[in-house]
């Protein structure tokens, strides 16, 4: 058995998180800069867009919220501009 | 349901629309019926009406584009966004763009352009996305089969709350 889960799913998850983000949520932040500063943008968009979606709001990208953004949408975004 | 912050939709209740182009995905002729069926869902509970032109420019101004089409958001192929629409105003605002890239149809074989565009034309009347899931105006796509599609309760209450209830 491994040890714990591939990481290169995760990765995978995390990029087309925050592709998905920067489309519908308006994720305008330098990612690799945040995370030097010890911020999480990511984190705040990802409770935002589940907050939008009434889905339960955890931060992370659950199984749930991973389907959710698969399916196909309206391309309208998802936060006043 | 939501409506778009600081807009409160239209400032007349007659509006006009114009098909730009057709996808060739539908004949054209079910292509004006999707079209037509998707705005009778917001007349009949309300006020307004939608009239039809050919020449001159419309409020809600529909067409079929792919990838970059002269607005801030180019599509982007297959599956993803379907398509989108502006919230009310003078210009583009109330037009309703659909992806090209996808395959329209009038039943379920492909996304059901009936359904898209009672949705996208929800945005170009003011409303914003639901977080309904039960919702027209939720932001993704769910199949309804067109002949058995009432417009949810949630999407009653946003539309009656901009333009209010239809009296005859």
């Amino acid at each position: 058995f491994p040890a714990e889960p591939p990481k290169g799913n995760e990765e995978n998850d995390d990029k087309f998180a925050e592709e998905y983000l920067k489309k519908y949520y308006n994720l305008k932040t330098d990612m690799r800069q945040s995370r030097r500063k010890g911020e999480s943008p990511l984190i705040q968009k990802i409770k935002e867009m589940q907050q939008s979606l009434g889905l339960t709001v955890t931060g992370t990208l659950d199984t749930d919220t991973m389907e959710m953004m698969h399916q196909p949408r309206c391309g309208f975004i998802d936060v006043g501009e | 349901f939501n409506v778009f912050p600081g807009n409160k939709g239209w400032n007349k209740r007659d509006l006009t629309y114009r098909i730009l182009n057709y996808t060739p995905d539908m004949p054209q002729a079910e292509v004006d019926q999707a079209i037509q069926r998707a705005f009778k869902v917001w007349s009949d509970v309300t006020p307004l009406t939608f009239t039809r032109v050919y020449e001159g420019i419309s409020d809600i101004e529909i067409s079929f584009a792919a990838q970059v089409h002269n607005d801030f958001y180019p599509f982007d192929g297959p599956h993803g966004t379907l398509a989108h629409a502006f919230a009310p105003s003078s210009g583009i605002g109330g037009d309703a763009h659909f992806d090209e890239d996808e395959t329209w149809t009038s039943g379920s074989n492909g996304y059901n352009l009936f359904i898209v565009a009672a949705h996208e034309f929800g945005h170009s009347l003011g409303l914003f996305h639901s977080n309904d899931p039960s919702a027209l105006m939720y932001p993704t796509y769910h199949f309804v089969e067109p002949s058995e599609f009432h417009l949810p309760e949630d999407d009653v209450n946003g539309i009656q709350s901009l333009y209010g209830a239809r009296t005859t």
